[in-house]
């Protein structure tokens, strides 16, 4: 299982 | 000029302990609305929201808004000079490189000062949507410790299903496996922070790191409430409501399968 990343799932502003 | 006085000092203590293990370093950005932080962990899969408004505080004026570039590990070692009872303010410049603290003893016998040194940070921010959860769970936050405590235990990722008959919380590891399921409580079951509330559109189930859950429920002082929120495919949000002045609210991306 894969840890995913924060900014996968949010545009960075 | 920035100044914010908190009568309940030990408050700011509790917030500081519930982050500095997670994030070492952020931005708090002061304003006349209050106080706000947004910070990642080191390796990027969790993230700490703060916010504090104006009216939570005893005090409060900010003409120009100012970031505080703070090293929270060292905050904690100076508020760790405040007695449980002080009341703690917060003061720095319009262009600060310190941020004073100063606490006070509640009958004023005491009254000390800190500088604390500003560091500039480099962050990026993310733009997390407003969004509405398909599952929005309220439980006490004292039994969200205890079972993220006792399934760390057991393995290293923790399942969660909620659906509308209750949550589920699921381990495996080289020694065995555990489930722990939390039921919504009736409207009779006394008190309204003890209750479990489940409200829900269609039920989810996610793969988190019970050590990042871990970090979050260091948050478990600020509040007898705990509320998560989890729609299919996107990160769980673990919000602990601080009574009067706001939240902190933690973001943890899920594990998904390779």
């Amino acid at each position: 299982m894969t840890q995913s990343k924060l900014s996968a799932f949010f545009r960075s502003s | 000029m920035f100044e914010a006085r908190l009568t309940e000092g030990s408050l700011l203590k509790k917030i500081i302990e519930a982050i500095k293990d997670l994030v070492q370093e952020a931005n708090v950005d002061c304003s006349e609305e209050g106080l706000t932080m947004q910070a990642m962990d080191a390796s990027h899969v969790s993230l700490c929201s703060l916010n504090m408004r104006h009216g939570g505080f005893d005090h409060y004026r900010c003409d120009r808004s100012i970031s505080l570039g703070l090293n929270l590990a060292n905050l904690g070692k100076i508020l760790k000079c405040a007695g449980n009872d002080d009341v703690v303010t917060l003061k720095a410049e319009d262009e600060p490189d310190t941020l004073t603290l100063m606490f006070e003893s509640p009958n004023q016998e005491r009254i000390s000062d800190f500088e604390l040194k500003l560091m500039d940070i480099e962050t990026e921010h993310l733009g997390i949507p407003n969004e509405e959860y398909k599952c929005t769970i309220s439980m006490p936050s004292g039994e969200f410790q205890r079972i993220v405590r006792d399934l760390a235990v057991i393995g290293e990722t923790c399942i969660i299903t909620c659906t509308k008959e209750g949550v589920k919380f699921s381990v495996s590891g080289d020694l065995g496996n555990g489930n722990v399921t939390v039921r919504q409580s009736s409207a009779a079951d006394g008190d309204e922070k003890d209750q479990v509330k489940i409200q829900m559109e269609e039920p989810v189930t996610l793969n988190f790191a019970l050590r990042y859950l871990g970090f979050f429920t260091k948050a478990t002082p600020l509040g007898s409430t705990v509320k998560l929120h989890m729609s299919p495919d996107v990160p769980i949000v673990v919000e602990y409501p601080i009574d009067g002045i706001g939240s902190i609210s933690y973001f943890l991306a899920p594990k998904i399968d390779e």
